[in-house]
């Protein structure tokens, strides 16, 4: 890309992060995920997509058009949600990342 | 929320390595209400039936129930609280600011980033990044044109200028109307998400007020200066031509001279109704002067205006074409008036000869039904290229391409357009009608002709 791209590049790919909401005690079961921005490191604040939440709202996905109110607190939610946030390496520090299995993934030939 | 990808070796790559996933908390739930009322006028009522946002293609099978949660929760977001590292790691990172609304224009370049398939293999897919410019924009609503796939929701998308300010977040990566896909993506504006999260976060939690301090500042003109940028000035080149049920879109070439397509104003002196949104709304009756025959390839009509369009930029021709050169498409495809015209970036991806003269140009940008009659502009010298004419669509399929389109070279048409203008004779105009039969072999997407055999006597 071009070099107007620079600066944009920078604060996007440092910016960017990928967030998973699941049921406590099972991670991996219908988890759901969406991407997201990191608004602040100290203390992290994540803006992320609200779909991801709509499983877990106490009163069902009815409670994001019956209100006219513009939020949400966060125990709209139920207790049992679990939500990670996982974003790409920083400068100086090496990622210590275990080995996790992955969903099987291929590259049909086109 | 699955992906069913086909089963395979699981993949081991380490493309990058990444930081351990970190647990969070949910503060709040949060949507900006003019979002949700733009989108309602924009999506809701009449239309709704024709739209689709959920993140598969309409022929998948999603449930209703599914599809209606997806709908209800697009203009949500949410602000998470990421528990405490180490706090040499969390003090990394250049700071995110925000550009107010309206800042930026339309057809202004724009950077999405957001991880496809969410949290499946973040290794591959975190953070992939995709160009667009901004396409069109309703209050804190905003297209872009820039390609995200399922999974990117709530990802960022960022400005060129102010260099790296965060300008929205995905809402809906991929819309469908009338089970064709648009290929635009929906934003919602970043900076009134905002102001809702502070005023929510100092409402519910008096103690974590703090919080809201620390969300990114916008980032706008020095004071004194007009926040709005005017943008190029082709991105305000096209009108939209309504003649009787039929609309589509044009371009005025001259103060009362607007060129759109025979499929939307098809029967000369019929009254057209032409529209222009930019610098205001006007509608000004016109009538065709000329509109090609049905046999020709040249799917051209000429409108002459009761009055004079002010304010509406008269574009320059261009003369020549240069394959590969970065263009943009404006029309009003896809929302009509309700709308203003929309941009759509890409580059020339073709331009066919027939005898060494350019009788068709094709394109990468989106275009969508509506469109027809818009200009196609060279991005960088703003020169008017040619007149789009039409997407593509696959009959045995029924599938629609708006990334494969076919304009008209604007140098077929500008000695015949200056010759009427500057004496209302419409002799050139007319000529359109006798093309040969190799430019309408191109233009019915046929195989060129084989030489006759020569006679070896």
């Amino acid at each position: 890309m071009g070099r107007q791209w620079g600066p944009s590049m920078r604060v996007a790919e440092q910016a960017g992060c990928v967030v998973s909401a699941s049921r406590a005690g099972q991670p991996d079961v219908g988890s759901w995920s969406c991407s997201g921005v990191i608004l602040s490191r100290s203390p992290g604040l994540v803006l992320c997509h609200g779909g991801i939440f709509t499983p877990f709202l106490r009163t069902g996905s009815a409670a994001l058009t019956q209100t006219g109110a513009a939020f949400l607190p966060g125990d709209s939610c139920s207790d049992d949600l679990r939500l990670h946030v996982q974003w790409g390496p920083t400068t100086a520090s090496p990622a210590g990342r275990a080995d996790q299995e992955l969903p099987g993934l291929c590259t049909p030939q086109c | 929320a699955s992906l069913g990808l086909e089963p395979g070796a699981p993949s081991r790559a380490r493309a990058r390595p990444l930081q351990p996933p970190r647990p969070a908390r949910l503060l709040l739930l949060l949507s900006c209400p003019g979002f949700r009322s733009h989108f309602a006028r924009l999506f809701g009522a009449e239309a709704a039936d024709q739209w689709h946002f959920v993140s598969s293609a309409p022929d998948d099978a999603v449930s209703e129930e599914e599809e209606e949660d997806q709908l209800r929760a697009l203009g949500w977001f949410a602000l998470l609280r990421v528990q405490r590292g180490a706090a040499a790691e969390e003090r990394r990172g250049p700071a995110v600011t925000v550009a107010p609304l309206g800042v930026v224009t339309k057809g202004a370049p724009l950077l999405a980033c957001g991880s496809p398939f969410g949290a499946f293999c973040p290794d591959i897919f975190l953070n992939t990044l995709s160009r667009g410019v901004l396409s069109n924009a309703a209050g804190p609503l905003l297209l872009t044109d820039a390609r995200c796939l399922p999974g990117t929701e709530g990802g960022g998308v960022f400005a060129a200028r102010p260099a790296g300010a965060l300008v929205a977040l995905v809402a809906a990566p991929l819309c469908w109307k009338a089970r064709e896909w648009v290929g635009l993506t929906l934003l919602c504006a970043a900076a009134p998400l905002l102001q809702v999260a502070r005023w929510a976060l100092s409402s519910l939690h008096p103690g974590s007020a703090s919080l809201s301090v620390l969300l990114p500042p916008e980032v706008g003109a020095p004071r004194g200066l007009p926040l709005r940028d005017l943008g190029p000035p082709w991105a305000a080149a096209a009108v939209l031509v309504e003649c009787g049920t039929v609309w589509g879109s044009g371009v005025a070439v001259a103060p009362r001279l607007v060129v759109t397509c025979r499929h939307v104003a098809p029967r000369e002196a019929a009254r057209v109704l032409v529209h222009s949104a930019t610098p205001k709304n006007v509608a000004i009756w016109g009538r065709v002067v000329f509109a090609t025959q049905e046999t020709s390839p040249y799917d051209i009509a000429v409108v002459s205006l009761e009055e004079d369009l002010n304010g509406v930029p008269t574009p320059v021709p261009a003369e020549h074409f240069h394959e590969g050169e970065p263009v943009s498409v404006v029309g009003f495809g896809v929302f009509g008036q309700a709308c203003g015209p929309s941009v759509t970036s890409g580059i020339l991806s073709a331009v066919v000869h027939v005898d060494d003269t350019p009788v068709m140009l094709q394109t990468t940008c989106a275009v969508h039904g509506g469109s027809s009659g818009g200009p196609l502009f060279s991005t960088r010298s703003g020169d008017l290229l040619g007149i789009v004419a039409s997407n593509t669509r696959d009959n045995n399929t029924g599938a629609t391409y708006p990334h494969l389109n076919f304009s008209i070279p604007i140098t077929v048409l500008q000695p015949a357009l200056k010759q009427y203008s500057q004496t209302g004779d419409l002799c050139g105009l007319r000529e359109l009608d006798l093309a040969t039969e190799p430019v309408r072999v191109v233009w019915r997407l046929q195989r060129p002709l084989p030489e006759a055999p020569r006679s070896k006597l």
